[in-house]
């Protein structure tokens, strides 16, 4: 553990309450894509199977219940305390054009060939991918709420604080996971586009996120 | 080993 890893760990959480509180406060879940939360309790589901397997510290259980616990509600809420609220007609990415190549990506490229080892893999393909759902609704619609872009944000930065842990355990460890390494870098890339956005947009105006 | 170490991040 070292502090890049902590603070994305805390990043991660954090984006993570911010959607469910927002939700809940205002009952609704109007700009939110079902669809990328949905994906999210799956990579969670795929990844954390070997919370029957291995024990590896009280932490890590822990955050790995959480996160599951967090991701389950979030789609409950959506889909069914707040379904009247669900913009299901703007949120109409292709889920199976992420799921198909991910599926086979997970099958060709792996460490080992065992189903726990394939679902890990899955997940950790999936996660790269997981957002665009989410961006993709707010580029249908042209705007974001300012939580929405908060919640995404500290998505983006629980990742590029993951790169820095990897960078750092490769010099202090020579560790280094390179299925992890190069899904994290791409799910980054994915976030600089939000990330300029929400420098130029949302810190420096207030409220709503809307695209040129 | 790898697989422990792929699985104590999150």
């Amino acid at each position: 553990m070292n502090v890049f890893r902590l603070a994305g760990d805390v990043s991660h959480l954090v984006a993570i309450i911010i959607l469910l509180l927002k939700i809940w406060r205002s009952k609704s879940c109007a700009g939110i894509s079902g669809k990328s939360q949905v994906l999210f309790a799956l990579v969670f589901t795929t990844r954390y199977l070997d919370l029957f397997t291995v024990f590896i510290s009280v932490y890590n259980t822990v955050m790995k219940v959480v996160f599951l616990a967090l991701s389950y509600a979030t789609v409950y809420l959506i889909y069914m305390r707040f379904r009247n609220s669900y913009n299901s007609e703007n949120d109409t990415f292709r889920v199976e054009f992420l799921l198909v190549p991910v599926i086979g990506l997970s099958f060709l490229e792996n460490y080992a060939f065992t189903p726990l080892e394939i679902l890990w893999t899955f997940s950790i393909f999936l996660e790269a991918v997981a957002i665009m759902p989410q961006l993709f609704m707010i580029t249908k619609t042209g705007e974001a709420e300012s939580i929405t872009t908060h919640y995404l944000f500290f998505l983006g930065l629980y990742r590029a604080l993951y790169i820095a842990n990897w960078v750092w355990r490769y010099h202090t460890e020579s560790f280094y996971d390179l299925i992890a390494i190069v899904s994290g870098v791409v799910q980054t890339i994915f976030f600089c586009d939000f990330f300029y956005l929400y420098f130029t947009r949302v810190l420096r105006g207030r409220g709503k996120m809307t695209l040129p | 080993d790898r697989v422990m170490g792929g699985k104590d991040e999150l």
